[in-house]
């Protein structure tokens, strides 16, 4: 899966 | 964004509500960790850091609640309700915690910026930030059951983000692998909390470490 974390949760 | 984290999310307002709602209407911060505290609004400055360049209504405005809350709370502990806290009871050693997460911190990133290592480092702290909320609990052997209440609506908030991160692998291949390792660290820590709480607070009994 894509490890790159968009940082999108809080 | 999906159920299970919607709902974590609210048990972690709802936990912040009842800890200032216990704060607010007993006028005592009797059984509350000041240490705990002071780590989650660590937690919350350094994991977000993005409000600054990032907008999202959601997250932007929970984002600014969790670190008003925190420090809102730390006032009410150094300012109006001091005299009710006893740091004698407190006495964690949070260097190690916080040392261990800058550590991971700065080996583990997954990018060498300040952005990222400090996100890391919130992520590992959060995960050991309810030990000395949990030392303290074990130290006087007993918590008043409103406590019980704080305690267990912020262990339910990570702990629901565990189905959240599997149905967001099953259904767009997301995966935040340092969040998982924490998030399941950060549950198994109250795990025997949630045992005695489920044990004795849920049948209407007083909350005691035997």
């Amino acid at each position: 899966g894509e490890k790159d974390t968009p940082k999108d949760e809080l | 964004m999906n159920i299970f984290r919607l709902a974590g999310d609210l048990f972690h307002l709802i936990s912040i509500f009842i800890l200032i709602h216990k704060m607010t209407t007993s006028k005592s911060c009797s059984g509350i960790s000041f240490k705990s505290q002071a780590l989650y609004l660590l937690v919350y400055v350094t994991r977000y850091l993005d409000l600054f360049w990032t907008f999202a209504l959601y997250n932007s405005t929970m984002k600014i609640i969790f670190i008003g809350s925190s420090a809102y709370v730390l006032h009410l502990m150094t300012g109006p309700f001091k005299p009710t806290h006893d740091p004698n009871i407190d006495t964690f050693k949070v260097r190690y915690l916080i040392g261990g997460a800058a550590i991971l911190a700065l080996l583990f990133p997954y990018k060498w910026t300040p952005a990222e290592v400090l996100w890391t480092f919130s992520i590992w702290l959060e995960s050991v930030a309810i030990l000395p909320q949990l030392f303290m609990v074990q130290r006087t052997g007993a918590a008043e059951t409103i406590t019980t209440h704080y305690i267990f609506a912020l262990g339910a908030y990570r702990a629901l983000y565990i189905p959240n991160w599997i149905y967001r692998y099953l259904t767009s291949t997301f995966w935040d692998p340092l969040s998982i390792i924490a998030g399941v660290i950060q549950t198994v820590l109250y795990s025997d909390f949630f045992y005695i709480y489920y044990t004795k607070v849920l049948q209407g009994r007083k909350f005691e470490l035997p």
